[in-house]
């Protein structure tokens, strides 16, 4: 049991830390609060955003934080595979270039899997193969289109 | 395996009938604030028995039929294509008669139950804790989680 | 004591129905749970946003619950006005047409107070009086940028 | 009355002195992810005396001293603009070693307690569970807490 967990959380941690300096410039890595006996206590994540000294955890900043739980996300992900993913809004705390990292990612993942990702920032419906318009039709229920590439630019350009 | 469609009838925002046909790769989906984008991430959890009501933010299971009647039916089906070929139809009616109200599940036209759902789900990976859905405003759920729990995620992939 | 209650909650409910309806182009007021004696139970928010049946407060969408947050402080404020505004990123769940629409309103309250608010969003920053710009210097401390008008021009083109 | 500038010592991600201007008006703060930003709104709040440690993202008084240190100062001073003519200055250091500290608020360069500058703040309309500063990810905050909590806020305006 320990071994398999061992094996589990290695392989995670050696994604997250290729991850993570992907999308974030800066380097981190998973830690187990006890690594003689893991299942006695918890794991977190030391992550640096680039040229950052460690801190804690919670005195991140809204955009550090979601990328650090993405970089996680994404490298449970390479370990077990899921068939599809589905994010709401994941990028709301995120800077303009950060977007930017995010949806690069995003693009390349998508190779290995299927992304449906809810988004109202440019830079995600720029990078994406289609877009899904959803609208409220008159009678008050809602409407689902499907967005040609030609739309997409006024899609974007409805986004901020 | 990929979704290939999601097909929503009466559930939540949505009308009689609505068909969203789905590909492989990235799919943005974008559109004004309140017109149904979670709805449709909620509709998807809802045929997968992934959710609980707090989750959908309904109070009562009646919230989640279309205009919030209290005698009606709302369904939703989700159509898997498998990579070995063939389809995998995961259907899920929720009939709603005053206080009464009962979930049918459906695995390609046949009734089972939710444990038999999660089972065959399972296969496919999956998992009703599975970290491949993040709803509006949890992206930094995993950092403000307890470590022990965070440890948890791991030992359910070992 | 009820009297001076009834008096506040009458007028902040009248600033709630214009400034609800400007922003979210719905109709909307305040409730008491009840109003034979306002102290032994709580205040509720009745809000359609446009063309909308009443639904419960928990079951609207995170763009719908953040505007209608903000008709409230906005009604607070026009019957008891602070000095200054600190919002951090309110924006947050909002659209490009619905941040163009509290820009407008902030444009429109910063006539009467002074409204400071952290955004990433390109429509805020556009209609703003002036933009402070902040980086992490090399050294690693936060340092704060004067952004001249047509730098604001580089600063919106960044965000998205 | 309007704040005028903001003077920043050793707080958080602030550097030994940092003089921030500021006019009235709609001033916006942008600026990459964890530049800073949100840090200029917990320095106003640690000023004026009107933040817990779990508003400001720490757990111990230290965490709030650049660079963390546990053995030195930060200061904060907020600089306002009176209508009636003149300036009102606030401030607040805070002092660490290893497991003390102290804080000291400042009125106009006098010594004062904590419950004298929040009765001056309130003769200005500043009150410490005010609605006119929303931290970031609480803007939806009023809509989720409790009924009786949000009576509670015009009970305060009456
Ligand atoms: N049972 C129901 N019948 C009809 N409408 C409903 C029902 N339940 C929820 N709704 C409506 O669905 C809308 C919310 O949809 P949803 O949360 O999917 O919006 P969204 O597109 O994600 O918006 P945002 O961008 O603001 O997050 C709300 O306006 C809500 O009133
Ligand atoms: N005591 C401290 N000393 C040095 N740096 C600190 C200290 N406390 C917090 N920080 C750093 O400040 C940064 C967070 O700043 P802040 O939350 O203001 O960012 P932000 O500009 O609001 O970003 P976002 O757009 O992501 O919300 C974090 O990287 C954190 O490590
Ligand atoms: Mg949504
Ligand atoms: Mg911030």
């Amino acid at each position: 049991k320990r071994d398999a967990f061992m094996q589990a959380f290695n392989a995670v941690n050696t994604h997250f830390q290729s991850i993570f300096a992907e999308l974030s410039d800066g380097d981190g890595h998973l830690a187990l609060e006890d690594p003689e006996n893991p299942f006695a206590a918890g794991l977190t994540l030391i992550a640096h955003p680039r040229g950052k000294k460690v801190r804690r955890l919670e005195s991140m900043s809204g955009g550090e934080k979601s990328l650090t739980a993405l970089s996680f996300i994404f490298a449970l992900q390479r370990y077990r595979p899921s068939p599809f993913y589905a994010f709401d809004e994941v990028d709301m705390f995120l800077d303009g270039s950060n977007v930017e990292r995010l949806a690069r990612m995003l693009r390349h993942e998508a190779d290995h899997a299927q992304f449906l990702v809810v988004s109202l920032r440019r830079p995600m419906i720029e990078r994406s193969d289609r877009v899904i318009g959803v609208t409220l039709a008159r009678a008050g229920h809602s409407q689902v289109l499907g967005v040609q590439l030609q739309q997409v630019e006024a899609v974007a350009s409805q986004a901020s | 395996m990929h979704l290939k469609c999601l097909e929503i009838e009466r559930f939540k925002s949505f009308g009689p009938y609505t068909r969203i046909p789905l590909l492989e790769g990235f799919t943005v989906v974008s559109g004004p604030n309140g017109s149904g984008k979670s709805n449709i991430i909620d509709a998807l959890l809802f045929a997968l028995g992934l959710s609980t009501s707090r989750g959908m933010r309904a109070e009562k299971l009646s919230d989640l039929i279309h205009q919030g009647v209290t005698h009606g039916e709302a369904s939703v089906t989700a159509t898997f294509h498998l990579d070995e070929g063939g389809d995998l139809a995961v259907c899920r009616r929720l009939r709603v008669n005053g206080n009464n109200s009962t979930s049918t599940y459906y695995l390609d036209g046949a009734v089972c139950t939710l444990s038999d759902l999660h089972e065959r789900l399972g296969t496919h990976h999956i998992y009703p804790e599975g970290y491949n859905v993040v709803l509006q405003g949890d992206v930094t759920g995993i950092i403000t989680m307890p470590s022990r729990e965070r440890r948890e995620i791991i030992d359910e992939l070992a």
